[in-house]
């Protein structure tokens, strides 16, 4: 198993960022304002960030990884997939069956 | 006169970007929809791009610098204040005035 499933797995609500990137601002704002307590890797900041950053362009399949938001484990998307959910109506849902809300 | 200054009043509309940044890509295309042609600098692909970045702080005062904009070599401002004067149907405006338009 590579490093970001593991870490995608860990808790329910995972949100790969850079601090310095206001789309990921945005998304991770959303998320916490539906009440979940996403757990945030920003990978500007940590020590390992080059490395998942290697590891999260497999799975994003895109040079433009951040922000990667993985709900239950599973990879759902970028800003694009979230807002998108968010608009209709899907992503509390998938939220309340990861267990997180 | 500051480098920023300088490469700002060469052109009708200066942007200064950075290539991996979507909210930068987002101002540039509304720019050039306007049939705008604006002079674009990515700050992560040039060669003096950290010594703009840090002539770009003083004149933004704010850590958040790109994209910055300048119209007939005047700061406007960042995504925010572009779009919110596209909203207000001010930017055409301002461009024609700039002779950019
Ligand atoms: N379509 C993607 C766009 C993501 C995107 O463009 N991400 C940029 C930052 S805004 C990125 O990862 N750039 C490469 C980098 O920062 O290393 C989404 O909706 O999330
Ligand atoms: N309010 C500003 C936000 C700009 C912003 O957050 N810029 C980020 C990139 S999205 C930035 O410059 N981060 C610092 C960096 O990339 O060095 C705007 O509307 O333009
Ligand atoms: S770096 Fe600017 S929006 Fe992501």
């Amino acid at each position: 198993m590579d490093m970001v499933t593991r870490m995608a797995s860990e808790k329910p609500v995972v949100i790969f960022s850079k601090s310095s990137c206001s789309m990921c601002h945005t998304i991770k704002s959303l998320l916490l304002e539906f009440g979940v307590n996403p757990t945030i890797y920003e990978l500007d900041e940590i020590s390992k960030g080059r490395e998942i950053e290697q590891a999260l362009l497999i799975v994003v399949q895109n040079p433009m990884v951040v922000p990667a938001v993985f709900i239950g484990g599973q990879f759902v998307g970028g800003a694009n997939e979230i807002i998108s959910l968010h608009l209709q109506q899907a992503l509390q849902p998938m939220l309340k069956d990861a267990g997180a809300l």
